[in-house]
C-alpha cells in the first residue's frame, strides 16, 4: 500500500515471524468476535445433552423437508434459493434449549434466552417452538401453552397469547413464536417465557430428566436488520 | 490469483491458518476447526498495476487511461483482495444457545493489483 496508509496485513509483513504469527492470531480472534458482535469469547458453554441435540436436529430437518415440499423453489437442503447480489445480509439460525423454571403439579414454566448480540441488531424471520406432549393414555386430552411477556410495570409477566391443544397421544407439537420472539428482541434481557399446563393425572408437563431426548427447544431464524438508508439530500 | 511462495516479492496471496484450538476456542466454536484468514501481501510495481484479470474492473481501465495518457500521472497500486468468500461458523452463544452464521467476505480467495 502507499507509505502510510493503514491496512491490516501490511504492517505484519515487516514483523519478526514468531512476532508476526502472534499479531495474525490476534487479528483474527478480533475480527470474528467483531463480525459476530461478541464483546469477547463466551465463557465454556453448558451443551445440551447429545440425545435432545439430535433429537432437535433431526425434527429441524424434518421440518425443513415439509417446507421444501410445501416449497419446490427452495434448494435441496431447504435453504432459500439464492437471493439477488447485494442481499448478501448476515442471516442466523439459533436453536435455543429450554430452561425449566417454576411448576407446580400439572403445570411449568420454561425459559429461552436469546443473546443481545443477535437480538439486538437482527430481525426475526421465523420461530419455531417445538413440544413433546408424553400422553399417559390415548384419547383426546386438553393441554394450554401460554407465551408470557415481561410486564413493564413491573417484575411480573402478562399473558401475551394462550393456545389450546387436544392431545391425542404421545408425540411432537411445533407452535409458531415468530411474534412474541420478535416482541423481545428490542429488549434488555431477551427472554421467552413460555407456560405450559396439563390435565392433572397427567403429572409434570416436562421429561422428568434434563438429559432426556424430548426436552423442549426453539428453532429461530434471524437476518441482520439492513442499514439505515442515507437520505440524499 | 497467485499464491505467495517463499519469499513474496509480486503481489500475492500469503495462505494462513487459524487453528481454532491452537487460540482455545474449540470449546465455543463447534464448527470448522479453523478459519483460513489469507491476506495479500507484495508490492504492485507500475507494470503491473491494472493488469486486467488481476483486479479487472473499471477502476483499473481509467488508471490504465490515464497511464496512457503520462506515465507521471500514474498513481500508487495496492495489491488488494480480488475474490472473497463466507466463513460458515456454528457456536455456542452466551447462553449456550447453538447459533449457526454466514460470516460475509472472511476468506480471501485471491489477490491482484489495483
Amino acid at each position: 500500500a502507499a507509505k502510510g496508509a493503514w491496512c491490516p496485513a501490511c504492517g505484519v509483513a515487516a514483523l519478526a515471524p514468531g512476532t508476526q504469527r502472534d499479531a495474525l492470531l490476534a487479528l483474527a480472534k478480533q475480527s470474528i468476535l467483531a463480525k459476530l458482535r461478541l464483546p469477547a469469547r463466551p465463557r465454556v458453554p453448558q451443551p445440551p445433552s447429545r440425545g435432545a441435540l439430535l433429537t432437535a436436529l433431526r425434527r429441524m430437518r424434518a421440518q425443513r423437508s415439509d417446507t421444501a415440499a410445501a416449497f419446490p423453489g427452495m434448494l435441496r437442503d431447504g435453504r432459500d434459493p439464492p437471493r439477488s447480489p447485494g442481499m448478501g445480509l448476515q442471516e442466523y439460525e439459533i436453536l435455543s434449549f429450554a430452561e425449566s423454571g417454576s411448576s407446580t403439579s400439572h403445570s411449568v414454566r420454561l425459559h429461552f434466552r436469546f443473546s443481545q448480540e443477535v437480538a439486538g441488531s437482527t430481525e426475526i424471520l421465523q420461530a419455531t417452538l417445538y413440544l413433546f406432549w408424553a400422553a399417559p393414555s390415548p384419547g383426546a386430552q386438553p393441554v394450554t401453552v401460554r407465551l408470557l411477556q415481561p410486564d413493564p410495570a413491573g417484575p411480573n409477566r402478562t399473558l401475551a397469547r394462550e393456545t389450546r391443544l387436544e392431545v391425542q397421544r404421545s408425540g411432537w407439537t411445533s407452535l409458531d413464536v415468530g411474534a412474541a420472539v420478535q416482541s423481545l428482541f428490542g429488549q434488555e434481557t431477551p427472554r421467552l417465557t413460555v407456560e405450559l399446563e396439563v390435565p392433572e393425572d397427567w403429572g409434570s408437563p416436562l421429561p422428568s430428566d434434563h438429559s432426556d431426548s424430548h426436552w423442549p427447544f426453539v428453532v429461530a431464524k434471524a437476518r441482520a436488520r439492513t442499514p439505515h438508508r442515507v437520505h440524499r439530500r | 490469483g497467485v499464491n505467495c511462495g517463499g519469499d513474496p516479492r509480486m503481489c500475492c496471496r500469503q495462505e494462513f491458518f487459524v487453528d481454532f484450538k491452537e487460540i482455545g476456542w474449540e470449546d465455543w466454536i463447534i464448527q470448522p476447526e479453523g478459519y483460513h484468514m489469507n491476506y495479500c501481501a507484495g508490492l504492485c510495481p507500475l507494470h503491473m498495476a491494472g493488469i486486467p484479470g488481476l483486479a479487472a474492473s473499471f477502476h483499473t481501465a481509467v488508471l490504465n487511461r490515464i497511464k496512457a495518457a503520462s506515465a507521471a500521472a500514474a498513481v500508487d497500486s495496492c495489491c488488494v483482495p480480488t475474490q472473497r468468500r463466507p466463513l460458515s461458523l456454528l457456536y455456542y452463544d452466551r447462553d449456550s444457545n447453538i447459533v449457526k452464521t454466514d460470516i460475509p467476505d472472511m476468506i480471501v480467495d485471491s489477490c491482484g493489483c489495483t
